[in-house]
């Protein structure tokens, strides 16, 4: 997540679900954006996944039912798209939602999300459940800090941020990191900032340089001060992804970097980014 | 204007006013979004401009001050930041102006910013105003399409569309239009979209290209259509803005490109576009 906009999320979301499940792990990747661009990227048509226009149904049926139901409606919204990965599309109703659960006390609407995918690896686990139990669960969220992005704060356990290194791209990374604390301080006690992910990352310049050495530092006192705060053991990820027209042209094919050039440097960036997220996580 | 964000609004407002302004033009420039990224980009600090922290006061003033009082803030917001140009500021304030702004009848609140501007240079054309008339004011919005955008839309004669050649980018344009259909079909009847700015463009890759030449066929159409439509004389602008690190650079350093470096490219290239725009202007 990032509110600032065109910083990388969708991109590195798809990319980076893509390459975990192609490693072999259940990977379900969530678009929690009215705006659909993951569910573009990945080939599906966002208007035609309403349940009004006769689709299965998406991922604004799962915020706007009632809990009980959210699970089944999950289970049928979402679609199979390569091996080991699945995904929770978006439509455009998606953005009255956030009018819609503006009247829903405020712990309740922050966890529509969490409450519903529960209910579904509760099922799951039963072995009866509709829904292969996942073991990643990737979530892209529009450029906002609004009710849909504190849904998927709610929801996971860790938080990645996608960011390019320039210097405007470091004005927001305050406010951002204000509101992970408060969801931490909330409703969801084990959210953590793993860490940046640098997105069309040009190695070459003093600027990104600079940029990026002045992230390391944020980080380093961080992990120095004697306060716990979420973000005490992020770092600035690796590798960087850098900056491929690959990567821009694919989605226009609905495809993800893989099924599109599989051996550019995009691709090779976030296969690696994959394999260390992963790596972490089976260490865990 | 443009509701995406990261896709280069600021950075052309800024280089855009000050090439401008280079040309021997009074250019005001607007700082019309809570992030305050054209107040920094220029080395004024959004910070001390409140009048709470003993400042002159920012666009968040006029735009929540009773529009009779509103010139009187303009005037006294208004920073010069070099010869013929001066920027009135934001602060981050401005983001409780939507807030306060929702409870005002929409015609009024939509058209809060020009109804002051006018009082103003209806007091410069006086010639007793506080405020010097100005031949070029140049708007920065934020990355939405709420209240604050909306003033900046009430106000404005021309609606320049910065955007990145890529296939994301192109999915916001259509409701970008209706947003400005909605201004152009009420309070501001004259407005109308002169054409989309290329950021940060590549012209190596065949994928800007095409993005380009959907662009250019789209303006194509809406020209021949029967119809009238605010953008029906829209186009591709000439020429693109070269991606150049130093356009990315010169923020953190509080100066314009010229002021930091004025042969570089992105340099030439807001100077050719900002002599396209006051040779049309002068045209009229
Ligand atoms: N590494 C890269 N190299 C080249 N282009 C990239 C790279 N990463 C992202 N892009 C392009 O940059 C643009 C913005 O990326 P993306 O849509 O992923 O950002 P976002 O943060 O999800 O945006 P939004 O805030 O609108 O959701 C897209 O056109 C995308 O194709
Ligand atoms: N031509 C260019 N070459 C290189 N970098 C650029 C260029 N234009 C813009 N940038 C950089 O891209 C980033 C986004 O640009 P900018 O802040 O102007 O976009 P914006 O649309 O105003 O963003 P926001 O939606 O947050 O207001 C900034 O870091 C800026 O310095
Ligand atoms: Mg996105
Ligand atoms: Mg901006």
């Amino acid at each position: 997540m990032n509110q600032k906009g065109g910083v990388g999320k969708t991109t590195t979301a798809v990319n980076l679900a893509a390459a975990i499940a192609r490693a072999g792990r259940r990977t379900l990747l969530i678009d929690l954006d009215p705006q659909a661009h993951a569910t573009l990227h990945v080939g599906v048509d966002p208007g035609s996944v309403s349940r009004l226009a006769g689709g299965k149904g998406s991922v604004y049926d799962v915020l706007t039912e009632e809990p009980s139901a959210a699970a089944e409606v999950l289970a049928s919204a979402m679609l199979s798209i390569a091996p080991q990965l699945w995904i929770l599309p978006s439509e455009t109703d998606l953005a009255a939602a956030e009018t819609e659960l503006a009247d829903v006390p405020a712990a309740d609407r922050t966890t529509r999300l969490r409450r519903a995918l529960e209910r579904c690896s509760a099922i799951a686990n039963g072995g009866t459940g509709p829904v292969p139990p996942f073991d990643f669960v990737l979530i892209d969220c529009p450029p906002s800090l609004g009710v849909l992005t504190l849904n998927g704060l709610a929801t996971a356990r860790e938080v990645f941020i996608p960011m390019q290194a320039q210097f405007l791209a470091l004005q927001g990374v305050g406010k951002l990191l204000e509101t992970v604390s408060m969801i931490a301080g909330g409703v969801n006690p084990r959210l953590r900032v793993t860490g940046i992910i640098l997105c069309a990352h040009d190695t070459t310049t003093t600027h990104a340089r600079e940029v990026v050495a002045d992230l390391v530092e944020f980080f380093e006192q961080a992990r120095q001060a004697p306060s716990e705060s979420p973000w005490k053991t992020a770092r600035v990820l690796s590798p960087p992804i850098r900056r491929n027209i690959k990567l821009a042209e694919c989605p226009s094919f609905g495809k993800t970097i893989f099924d599109y050039a599989s051996s550019c440097p995009g691709a090779a960036d976030y296969a690696a980014l994959a394999e260390r997220v992963i790596g972490e996580w089976d260490a865990m």
